[in-house]
């Protein structure tokens, strides 16, 4: 069965996008068919896996705003990467919290617009904005799992709380069937003890303890050059920190460990 | 007279927070009295100045949601060090964005809130959440000046291009004396490739160049060491990068040259 992954947490800048497109290549690579679907309206998902936007015919905003105009296959691209494909996303798309706010139903637009593309994947990633938006509420609608990458610097917790509190109240209302997959650490840099402490912090947290994940994902410029010229780090530089992360928390979230 | 001075950028995890902080706080050293006001409802602004929960009577949150109930200047702490004051946030700000939806006048909630307060300053600072919500425009119709903190990180274009044409919407309509005082380049790695390719991007930009201040914010762990123990980083330890940087950009706004 396909799992359906969003990846979220509305503190800014802590590896969402990072996470989605690494951890995405890295399942690839161990032959697994992915999907990522970026929900993002700076669209940088869709600009770390190199897609320009002259390539772009159809994105996510074309299924959100008009449900049914065109068959959600129509609007996934494969990138240049066996197994990897993206449903793109586009600047448009920040117009779609003010556009439905009177539209019924408009928190399963996503749900809705994607229905049957499960059918063709192992695993659906989902890129989300750092805000507790409709469009975030669109991606919690439509998956069944929820990744909180989680930075290992200053302001970490302050966000946590919230996003628990508003995966309850979809968990009450429009999904009960979502789930946290776990709590990931990220940009940990051995060099300075912020790091150490705030992964202490989190790892002997009652609530966010047990639900951390075993791999940590290094600070590692390799992960942001290889953002800069379209690439996962996978692709980019294998042997790099960046890459053994991604591919152990990779190996970490099939085997279920967590 | 009094500049009112918002720092934002829809990018997560720019440094908007930072700059805030410490800006102000190099500000206030110099001899400047400044308030800084936390539009976000994650506090991360109010927590860089080691002020506990507890400590908050009223906040932003008390002067948009119920304007006049409270005069502006009971929301406003001072912090242990002089000239620097803050009107903290609260968690509860995060509901404003739906409690004021069919408000009329909505967007102007801050500026009448804080009507008056400039009195007392030379400098005001706003920081906003990584969104171009309700919050966020509500402190560009409170502000006269925007700075804008761009990483030398990828992805640091993207969220260029929507932000000018949101400030530019807010010149049009609800407060034409907006502008923007400039864009500081931060998370800068002389180590890297990455961060010099963005700064020469960023520089050589027909449209951004003649913005870039000449100040850089270099990356380093004192930033991010002194936000974990609630002090900004002129106060924390005087003679590090981030100190150096940020008492550096103080200079660079008040004397203009930008
Ligand atoms: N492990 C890492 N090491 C070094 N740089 C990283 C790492 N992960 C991400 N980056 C870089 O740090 C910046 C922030 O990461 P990213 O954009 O993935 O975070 P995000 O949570 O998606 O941000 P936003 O909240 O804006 O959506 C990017 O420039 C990215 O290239
Ligand atoms: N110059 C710097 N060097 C190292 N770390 C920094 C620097 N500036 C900020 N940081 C750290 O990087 C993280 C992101 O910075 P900050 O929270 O200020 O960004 P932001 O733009 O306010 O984020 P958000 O979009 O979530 O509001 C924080 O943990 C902060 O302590
Ligand atoms: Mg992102
Ligand atoms: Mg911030």
């Amino acid at each position: 069965a396909c799992r359906k992954i969003a990846v979220a947490n509305e503190k800014g800048g802590v590896g969402k996008t990072a996470t989605v497109l690494n951890l995405g290549a890295a399942l690839a690579l161990t032959g697994r068919r992915v999907l990522i679907v970026d929900m993002d309206p700076q669209f940088n998902a869709t600009l770390g896996l190199g897609i320009a936007a002259a390539d772009i015919r159809h994105s996510v905003y074309t299924l959100i705003d008009a449900p049914g105009a065109v068959p959600a296959g129509q609007a996934v691209l494969s990138t240049r990467w066996k197994g990897l494909d993206v449903l793109p996303s586009v600047a448009d798309l920040a117009g779609a919290e003010v556009e439905l706010v009177r539209v019924k139903g408009r928190e399963n637009r996503l749900k809705e617009g994607m229905a049957g593309l499960e059918e063709g994947y192992d695993f659906i990633l989902l890129d989300t904005p750092p805000s507790l938006s409709l469009l975030t509420v669109n991606v919690f609608a439509a998956a069944q799992e929820v990744l909180i990458p989680c930075q290992t610097q200053p302001y970490a917790f302050g966000a946590l709380a919230e996003l628990f509190d508003t995966v309850a109240a979809i968990q009450r209302g429009i999904n009960p069937r979502l789930t946290i997959t776990g709590i990931v650490a990220t940009f940990y840099d051995q060099r300075t003890r912020v790091s150490q402490n705030i992964l202490d912090k989190l790892r002997s947290d009652a609530h966010y303890g047990p639900l951390m994940f075993a791999t940590v994902i290094r600070a590692n410029t390799t992960v942001a050059e290889s953002a800069d010229v379209g690439k996962p780090v996978v692709y980019y530089r294998t042997g790099s920190f960046g890459a053994q992360d991604y591919m152990q928390l990779a190996r970490e979230i099939q085997d279920g460990r967590r």
